[in-house]
């Protein structure tokens, strides 16, 4: 899957890929202190060494025991013993607790966390007989998010925004594609120029957003490795070393 | 009935001395889950002398009878549904120029018998038709379609055609039929996407009871089982012919948790075989509580006792001495139903008010009882004031009424009232099962407090849109007409309450789709949902009227129920249909059948078909048979001579 993180302070968007295995659940968003955790698990494409995409997000709030499992097919809500299942084929709102569950028909979910934390799962579907796509989610975390200070995870520890340097700017390999220098996290890294899509305002086609990619399934701009984001489960919490 | 070069042979065949079937159709179109039935018939009287032929057909007590026409050698009778006055009126005329023959319509138990028997001349041909028109309710996860087939002869043309047409599409499919194991491979089922068709075309030959016999086997039932796909919780809309129907039967959700209070009758006349079963039945029915579920037991003859004071938990050692508790009792006494459904609704306030119970849990009460009160309050318009005096909004009231004995009625009025709803149970059929079938029905409830909405101006007459549960495996349904719109699409909104949760459900839908794609269907019901909103509309009036407190408001009731019914053509207990030749001189009545006596016919302990009441024929004493004409002069003689009520039966309820 393409990351695009927004970084206001700086004006600038970044984007890496994180090219896992499929089976693999990516932890997104993890804050211990307000007890919220968002997990993605990978699929493959119908052919082997292909891409991945999120083919599962999970939500976890731990306050009230719930946990909203939005896959391709369906969204499901659990709260210990009882389990509701949704489809994507129809407009619905589901309330319980602090939680709000927005579906809009065969395009989106929105669960909203007691005011405070919101996630947007979009729904990518692909002509079935498709050679090689496969149905897909999109997952969206605004900036205004509340979280608290033990926040992290792949878009999760974004939400302090990080002091990014941009210089040396020219031309690169690609002509059409600029290159740069960037000072990040205490690394210098070499950053293409490029564009990603944003998908929420049209879905067939998307809108650019212009961002600097970072190489490497962005090594140096993340904390750690990808790998260390790996976690056991969809309602895991990330354990940083 | 044209037959075939071999159906021909055949008929010439079994052709005897007495009356020959020559064809006998039964065709039903299902359409999004309301069918139109019609039953052919075709007879000839191949005796020497004049005979009376009956046309006997028994049909579900929740259909009702739209149309039935008849031929009798080229004159042809139709039928039209008149209020129950003009249409008694009219015949009272033709009776009274010795012009009028008859149609008796019985009950007994879930069916109507609906017979008619018309006396005519060696050779004569007549055909019988008869539509009527229901809506399958979803049980246990399926929409169950019944028809009988009672020929009572061999005949060469014999079919049974059953046609489904499910928008949405079909889940699943399967029939089977109670003539006996040989005739399960003769049942097809073919099926598509959104299309069934079930077909039963047994030969001459196949008929037969066995390889020598003269006699049929094909008398009893068969039963076609279906559900259909749904693509999510929110429900279906379907708009056709300017009406919609909304689906609604969410699946997917946890159960709510139950309070429950059975209140037993444990009055002598339980005593036996209804005791023994009503016993091995609880016993099961306690073992479906889950310890979520809190539940007593109210046993009572004339005297009230409580096997536990107050609600207690499913545990499993709860439902062990709950089961005890219950083989222990020995039926003696009288019937103190007032006092048992107060105690048992006490005790779900005392819950209630002591918090003992979730908020958000479904509390009900379940009577099973075999008879009228005897005891204590014994009025049963003053048992049913107390108890909705006293019961809660959030309680229910389910009655299931064993045997005969029991006022049936009564026991669907109260639960009515009280948000519930009634069965009857049979006692001579297997009465345990039953018990435990109708409790499968309400172990699971899913969702409470269900509003169905639709944008303003968009919908008119709507029919009951607000329910108080919904159980896994049933499903709403909502009617209603579309009001004229520039928009191609109806949206509705669906609200209600699961275990912890609030969820509200849109559902829309293209106004011109659908009629678009019946259009295209060779054997759809068009016109489905425009009949199945009067149909819905009439049940619920009629239910209403039952309730209604007022003459006046009971006049206004009957007053709707008529218009629709003459209007959708139905016939209803206050409409009536009249057939009537061309030239409206003779005519029959189909007027309302009465329910078995109260009292007349108490469940014994046997296993076996449900008792039918019997119909004694009775020529009036002015019944003067003419002699019969020849073969010859029947089928080349002008019609004029052949004269349909030359004898004229009874009509036992006019």
């Amino acid at each position: 899957p393409h990351f695009i993180i927004h970084l206001p302070r700086s004006n600038m968007d970044i984007c890496f890929n994180i090219d896992s295995k499929p089976g693999h659940i990516l932890n997104l968003l993890s804050d211990s202190g307000t007890g919220v955790t968002v997990n993605g698990q990978l699929i493959g494409s119908k052919k082997v060494n292909k891409r991945t995409y999120f083919g599962t997000i999970g939500i976890y709030y731990q306050p009230d025991g719930i946990s909203v499992i939005v896959s391709t097919d369906g969204i499901t809500m659990t709260d210990g013993r009882n389990n509701h299942s949704f489809t994507w084929g129809s407009t619905a709102e589901i309330r319980q607790d602090g939680i709000r569950i927005s579906i809009v028909k065969n395009s989106n979910v929105i669960i909203t966390i007691n005011n405070s934390t919101q996630v947007m799962v979009l729904l990518h579907r692909v002509w079935k007989k498709h050679p090689v796509n496969v149905d897909f989610l999109g997952i969206y975390i605004p900036n205004e998010n509340q979280y608290s200070p033990l926040v992290h995870g792949l878009i999760g520890q974004f939400s302090i925004e990080p002091e990014v340097i941009l210089y040396d700017i020219h031309k690169g390999a690609d002509p059409l594609k600029k290159e740069a220098t960037m000072e990040v996290k205490g690394n210098k890294l070499l950053v293409t120029r490029g564009w990603q899509k944003d998908y929420r305002r049209d879905k067939k086609r998307g809108s650019n957003v212009y961002c600097w990619f970072i190489h490497n399934s962005g090594k140096g701009f993340i904390d750690g490795h990808y790998s260390q984001y790996i976690v056991p489960n969809l309602s895991s919490f990330l354990h940083m070393p | 009935a044209i037959l075939t070069s071999e159906e021909q042979q055949d008929f010439e065949a079994i052709r005897g001395d007495d009356i020959t079937v020559r064809s006998y159709k039964v065709e039903s179109r299902i359409t999004s889950r309301f069918s139109h039935t019609i039953v052919r018939s075709s007879m000839v009287n191949s005796g020497s002398t004049p005979q009376s032929i009956a046309f006997n057909v028994q049909i579900p007590k929740r259909a009702f009878i739209t149309n039935f026409t008849m031929n009798v050698n080229g004159i042809t009778f139709v039928g039209s549904v008149k209020e129950k006055a003009v249409a008694r009126n009219l015949y009272a005329q033709a009776r009274a120029r010795n012009k009028a023959a008859g149609i008796i319509r019985t009950n007994s138990q879930d069916m109507e018998t609906f017979k008619t028997e018309v006396h005519v001349p060696s050779g004569s041909n007549i055909e019988f038709e008869l539509h009527y028109q229901e809506m399958m309710h979803r049980k246990l996860n399926l929409y169950e379609h019944t028809l009988h087939l009672q020929p009572g002869r061999l005949v060469p043309q014999l079919q049974v055609d059953v046609y489904i047409f499910e928008p949405q599409g079909i889940a699943t499919v399967k029939a089977s039929n109670t003539f006996g194991a040989q005739f399960a491979d003769l049942i097809k089922v073919t099926s598509t996407k959104d299309k069934a068709h079930i077909v039963f075309k047994p030969t001459v030959q196949q008929q037969k009871q066995c390889e020598n016999c003269t006699e049929s086997a094909v008398e009893g039932v068969i039963t076609v089982l279906y559900d259909v796909n749904r693509d999510s919780n929110a429900g279906e809309l379907q708009v056709s012919d300017g009406h919609f129907v909304y689906f609604f039967a969410p699946s997917n959700l946890s159960p709510l948790p139950k309070n429950i209070v059975f209140v037993i009758d444990v009055s002598g006349s339980m005593w036996g075989v209804k005791m023994k079963q009503t016993v091995q039945a609880m016993k099961a029915i306690l073992d479906d509580l889950t310890i979520d579920d809190y539940f007593s037991i109210v046993d009572f003859n004339h005297n009230v006792r409580c096997w536990s004071e107050g609600l207690v938990p499913g545990s499993s050692i709860q439902i062990a001495d709950a089961k005890r508790y219950i083989e222990n009792i020995k039926p003696n006494g009288g019937t103190n139903i007032n006092e048992a459904l107060l105690r048992a609704v006490q005790m779900l306030v005392r819950a209630s008010n002591h918090r003992v119970i979730d908020p958000r849990s479904v509390s009900m009460i379940i009577l099973v009882s075999d008879g009228d009160p005897t005891v204590g309050e014994i009025k049963l318009s003053a048992i049913q004031k107390n108890v909705k005096r006293v019961m809660r909004e959030e309680f229910s009231l389910f009655s299931l009424g064993i045997g005969f004995d029991v006022d049936y009625d009564f026991l669907e009025r109260i639960a009515m009232e009280n948000r519930g709803m009634a069965q009857r149970i049979y006692a001579n059929h297997d009465a345990a099962e039953q018990l435990r079938a109708f409790y499968s029905q309400v172990s699971s409830p899913l969702l409470r407090k269900i509003t169905v909405q639709f944008q303003a101006d968009s919908v008119a007459e709507v029919t009951q849109n607000h329910f108080d549960k919904f159980f896994s495996g049933s499903e709403l349904v909502v009617a209603g007409k579309v009001l004229p719109s520039e928009s191609n699409t109806l949206t509705s909104l669906t609200t209600g309450s699961a275990a912890r949760l609030d969820i509200i459900l849109e559902t829309d839908a293209d106004t011109t789709e659908l009629d678009a794609e019946l259009a295209k269907q060779q054997h759809s019901f068009t016109g489905f949902a425009r009949q199945m909103w009067a149909y819905l509309t009439i049940k619920q009036l009629i239910s209403e009227r039952s309730l209604a407190t007022t003459a006046v408001k009971k006049r206004k009731i009957t007053q709707r129920i008529m218009t629709l019914a003459v209007e959708h053509q139905f016939v209803t207990p206050f409409t009536a249909l009249l057939v009537e030749s061309g030239d409206a001189t003779e005519r029959l009545l189909a007027d309302s059948p009465k329910d078995p006596k109260h009292g007349c016919c108490s469940g014994g302990g046997s296993s076996g078909p449900p008792p039918v009441e019997v119909l004694v024929y009775q020529p009036p004493p002015w019944v003067m048979p003419t002699p019969a004409p020849s073969m010859g002069e029947v089928l080349e003689g002008p019609k004029e001579e052949i004269t349909l009520p030359e004898r004229v039966n009874l009509v036992d309820n006019d």
